[in-house]
């Protein structure tokens, strides 16, 4: 329920006095209204086709038990011909957190990095914080980092 | 644009005194007038070298706060209210921004008109505000940069990075982005959702069946409205525990509790 607390504590008003938010504003989690009225684009593939002809650097990682925006589907989008299509370069293995235990598994494709986080919901770094931080430390800074983690 | 020190947050509870420096406030957008509000966390580890890396939320219209608080920030609110400090945040060595994005947005404002709520205009803002984020920070010129986030930033963050390969003009260097569980194409990903659950067990073999006789490749429309969706697919997909059991599932977390 830290989501609900959140909420309480950033509306408090020597919270929003202390990072200079004035006047009479209300905090939520999500705005309902701009979900609604927001023109949403049915694919960013498209994007991803420029995108992944530059040496920038790509992690996709899912939470495996998230059912929502689901690790099946975006296995699909990033390996099958209705999606990028794009050619595996180390196959599907399974990845270790510090702590020795299975973290998930992974799949390396041409410019892009796929990581599945054994146990994590649809907010990864809320359930599986270690392994998270361990995941996005080790794709900043490289192996060696991961191995003196 | 000026750097917005934090002052001392109310109610923290903590055994070691905060030994990072942040930073909150909004920023202007010259194009507009719109208010940006943001939150900076200094790195733990080498702030003048570390990367700096920005979080988005997705929603769309969800608070990147949320992630902050919840996820990969440096302070957890509790119970009662307090804060301690977060272990596991990824500012332990990068440099964390978090930006409330769209306009209308948790602290953002103001409420922007209907037709400017699309991915075009919402990543164009962010980007702008990147330009005015390194006037109000010039320590971050020519720095390693990474945007990360989640669900929805599946389409923000491609457009985003779309954006600054065409157009450098941050003074950002950008290495690289990571997305957790990213919402990328309605019809792969809404496709998926039956797959996941008859794989793990949550609906029945012949739920399955029926769904994916009746639906072919309509079924995102159904799950999330009934304006694409026939007939016979939505009497398949709300017969199914897939809409009739969601009070006592979370689907964003299949083995968490729902909070009640």
């Amino acid at each position: 329920c830290t989501d609900r607390f959140t909420q309480d504590y950033l509306n408090l008003p020597q919270v929003k006095s202390a990072i200079h938010v004035e006047g009479k504003l209300t905090w939520t989690d999500c705005n309902s209204m701009i979900a609604e009225r927001y023109n949403r684009t049915s694919s960013a593939l498209p994007k991803y086709k420029g995108n992944l002809q530059t040496n920038v650097s790509a992690l996709i990682y899912s939470g495996d038990a998230d059912a929502v925006v689901n690790f099946i589907g975006t296995e699909r989008w990033i390996g099958s011909t209705e999606g990028l299509g794009l050619k595996v370069k180390s196959k599907w293995s399974p990845w270790y957190g510090p702590d020795k235990q299975l973290a998930g598994y992974s799949q390396t494709y041409a410019g892009l990095t796929f990581k599945t986080v054994k146990g994590a919901g649809h907010m990864v770094p809320a359930i599986r914080p270690l392994h998270a931080l361990y995941m996005f430390e080790c794709f900043v800074y490289g192996q060696d980092a991961c191995d003196s983690f | 644009a000026q750097a917005h020190q934090v002052d001392e947050l109310p109610n923290y509870k903590g055994n070691n005194p905060i030994n990072f420096h942040h930073y909150a406030g909004h920023i202007d957008l010259p194009s507009n007038g719109q208010k940006m509000f943001y939150w900076h966390v200094e790195s733990q580890h080498s702030p003048e070298n570390d990367p700096l890396v920005l979080w988005l939320n997705g929603g769309p219209g969800c608070s990147s706060l949320g992630g902050f608080f919840t996820e990969i920030g440096p302070f957890v609110v509790q119970r009662d209210l307090s804060v301690k400090l977060n272990q596991y945040t990824w500012a332990r060595k990068t440099n964390l921004v978090f930006l409330e994005s769209p306009a209308g947005v948790g602290f953002s404002q103001p409420v922007l008109n209907a037709t400017d709520y699309n991915d075009e205009f919402t990543s164009d803002r962010a980007f702008e505000f990147l330009e005015q984020f390194t006037k109000a920070y010039p320590q971050f010129k020519n720095r390693d940069f990474y945007i990360t986030g989640e669900s929805y930033a599946g389409i923000y963050i491609p457009f985003l990075v779309e954006k600054m390969l065409q157009t450098p003009t941050t003074g950002l260097n950008l290495k690289g982005y990571a997305i957790g569980n990213p919402f990328t194409d309605a019809k792969i990903d809404g496709n998926a959702y039956v797959d996941y659950y008859y794989t793990h067990a949550l609906i029945s073999m012949e739920s399955y069946n029926d769904i994916v006789d009746k639906c072919s490749d309509e079924l995102s429309g159904c799950l999330f409205s009934t304006t694409n969706c026939s007939k016979p697919c939505h009497e398949a997909v709300v017969d199914s525990p897939i809409t009739s059991d969601t009070p006592y599932l979370n689907p964003y977390y299949i083995y968490g509790d729902v909070c009640v």
